[in-house]
């Protein structure tokens, strides 16, 4: 474990407590993407199944039980909870997720390490996390003046991927044989899908002002 | 040498 990696899955953990602060607190998900949070479910569900299969540390695990309690909690509140639920903006998220999951499951099946169970859903957990922000990305376009927990939540997320990156090029210069193409190429799709919502975000930080992203 | 386990990223 190095330094960016740290700070990478210390950014995601934060930016979820955050979402889960707004939900749980002010009883409101205005803003959040039911569809990109209905796809991190999938994607921990999909990933984390070797928590049954394989242990790495304590800090491992507990991390992977954390993200799949928070992502399958936060759809709960968003769908089910009798306040949360009215505060769901359901007719701007419309993105249709179903039609990233297909494409994602394809090529897990065409591009793997190994044709085994756990390592196609294991790839396809990488290449459907790699777009999952898109639905919220296309949400926060449409609502324009985003508050400002929404916008930090979107702003963790995109700064544990940019970690992720700084610990890809630490470890493959102090390790030996560290190659993981197809979690890079992941990684690197993903973390570019924020460039554009990390320049309005730094812009908006720099003038004091509210978040607004162009139409 | 640092030891590499697969999959110990999150």
């Amino acid at each position: 474990m190095n330094i960016f990696r740290l700070a990478g899955d210390m950014s995601h953990l934060f930016s979820i407590l955050l979402l889960l602060l707004k939900i749980h607190t002010i009883k409101s998900c205005a803003g959040v993407s039911l569809k990109t949070q209905e796809l991190y479910a999938l994607v921990f569900a999909t990933r984390y199944l070797d928590i049954f299969t394989g242990y790495i540390s304590l800090y491992n695990t507990l991390m992977k039980m954390f993200f799949l309690w928070s992502s399958f909690t936060i759809v709960w509140y968003m769908r089910y909870h009798n306040v949360v639920r009215r505060s769901y903006d359901k007719d701007q998220d419309t993105f249709r997720h179903y039609f990233l999951i297909l494409p994602c499951f394809i090529l897990a099946l065409l591009v793997h390490e190994k044709f085994t169970f756990l390592e196609v859903l294991w790839t396809f957990s990488l290449y459907l996390e790699a777009v999952a922000i898109l639905p919220q990305l296309v949400l926060l376009q449409r609502t324009r003046n985003v508050d400002n927990l929404t916008g930090h939540y979107v702003f963790f997320l995109g700064a544990y991927r940019s970690f992720y990156i700084l610990n890809w090029i630490y470890r493959y210069f102090t390790e030996q044989n560290y190659y993981k193409w197809i979690t890079w190429i992941s990684g690197l799709v993903q973390t570019a899908l924020y460039a554009d919502f990390f320049y309005y975000y730094v812009k908006s930080w720099r003038n004091s002002e509210r978040l607004q992203l162009p139409a | 040498e640092v030891e590499t386990d697969e999959k110990d990223e999150l």
